[in-house]
C-alpha cells in the first residue's frame, strides 16, 4: 500500500477531530481508499473517516490491508510534518509497520518516520441506509460556538428543528438558555447558509460533551450537515470538499 | 430522567 496526499494539514486535522474520541483505530486501506470506523469506548458515539482514493495525488492499493494505529503515537509523528508538507504512507503486506515520509513544498526537506503498527479487534458496525427527518445544514463554526457556550451551562442539549427553526436548548444547574438559528433568507456567502430539510418535526436531547468533540473537526470544513430521525442516532458530517470525503459521526441519543 | 443510549442499540454488529 502506498499513498500520497498533498497536503498534510489534512491528514493533521482528521486526527485532532478523532484523538480525543478514539484511543487506537484500524485505518483501513483498499482499492478504493482509506477509511476508518471506531466507536468510543463508552459506544455512545462512532467516527467514520472516507478519503476516496481518487482524493489522493497517488494511490496505490493492492490488496486491503488494515493499518492497526495507535491515534496519539501518530499525533507525535504527524507534529512533524509542515502544513502544507505532502504526506506519503506506506505499508507493506506484513502490517506490522507503517512509514511516513513528509516533504516540503520546495522538495528540500524529506523527513522519514517509522510507526509500530498494532492489532485492533474492532467491532465495525452496520449503519443502515436512513431517510432523516430532518436535515440541517449550517456553518461548522456556529456549530461549534453553541456547543462551547451552551456546554457551560449544562450536560444536555435538546434539539429541537421545525421548517421555521432549529433551536439549541440547555437546562443546568445555575439556569437555562437557548440559540435558535432562522433558515438563511439572503445568501451572501454560501459558507454562512443555514438550510432546513425537513420531512417531520424533531425534538431530541443529547449529551454536549459529545457535540463538543464532534466540533474538533470544524477546522475541516466551512459548513456541517446535522441529520435526525426521532428514536435514532444523529449524523454529524463534515465532508473534505468535492469528491475527496467526509468524517461523519454518530451520537446516540438520551432517552426518556 | 433521560438515559443514554449505546450505538448497538441502533446499529448492527457486522
Amino acid at each position: 500500500f502506498e499513498a500520497r496526499l498533498t497536503q498534510a494539514s489534512l491528514i493533521k486535522k482528521i486526527l485532532e477531530a478523532i484523538k480525543d474520541l478514539v484511543t487506537d483505530a484500524n485505518f483501513d486501506c483498499s482499492p478504493e481508499g482509506l477509511s476508518l470506523q471506531a466507536m468510543d469506548s463508552s459506544h455512545v458515539s462512532l467516527v467514520s473517516m472516507v478519503l476516496h482514493a481518487q482524493g489522493f495525488e497517488m494511490f496505490r492499493c493492492q490488496r486491503a490491508v488494515s493499518l492497526g494505529i495507535n491515534l496519539a503515537s501518530l499525533t507525535k509523528i504527524l507534529k512533524c510534518a509542515g502544513n502544507d508538507d505532502s504526506i506519503t504512507l506506506r505499508a507493506d503486506e506484513k502490517g506490522d509497520k507503517a512509514e511516513f515520509v513528509f516533504e516540503s513544498q520546495s522538495q528540500d526537506r524529506l523527513s522519514e518516520f517509522e510507526l509500530k503498527l498494532m492489532d485492533i479487534d474492532s467491532e465495525h458496525l452496520g449503519i443502515p441506509d436512513t431517510k432523516y427527518s430532518a436535515i440541517v445544514e449550517m456553518p461548522s463554526s456556529e456549530y461549534r460556538r453553541i456547543c462551547s457556550d451552551l456546554g457551560v451551562m449544562g450536560d444536555t442539549v435538546r434539539i429541537s428543528v421545525s421548517k421555521e427553526s432549529v433551536k439549541f436548548q440547555v437546562d443546568g444547574d445555575i439556569g437555562k438558555g437557548s440559540v435558535c438559528l432562522h433558515p438563511s433568507s439572503v445568501v451572501d456567502k454560501p459558507t454562512e447558509v443555514v438550510k432546513i430539510s425537513l420531512e417531520e418535526p424533531v425534538d431530541m436531547i443529547f449529551s454536549i460533551r459529545y457535540l463538543n468533540y464532534f466540533a474538533k473537526a470544524a477546522p475541516l470544513s466551512d459548513t456541517v450537515t446535522l441529520s435526525l430521525s426521532k428514536d435514532f442516532p444523529l449524523q454529524i458530517e463534515f465532508k473534505f470538499g468535492e469528491q475527496m470525503g467526509y468524517l461523519r459521526y454518530y451520537l446516540a441519543p438520551k432517552i426518556d | 430522567a433521560s438515559s443514554q443510549g449505546r450505538l448497538e442499540n441502533f446499529f448492527s454488529i457486522k
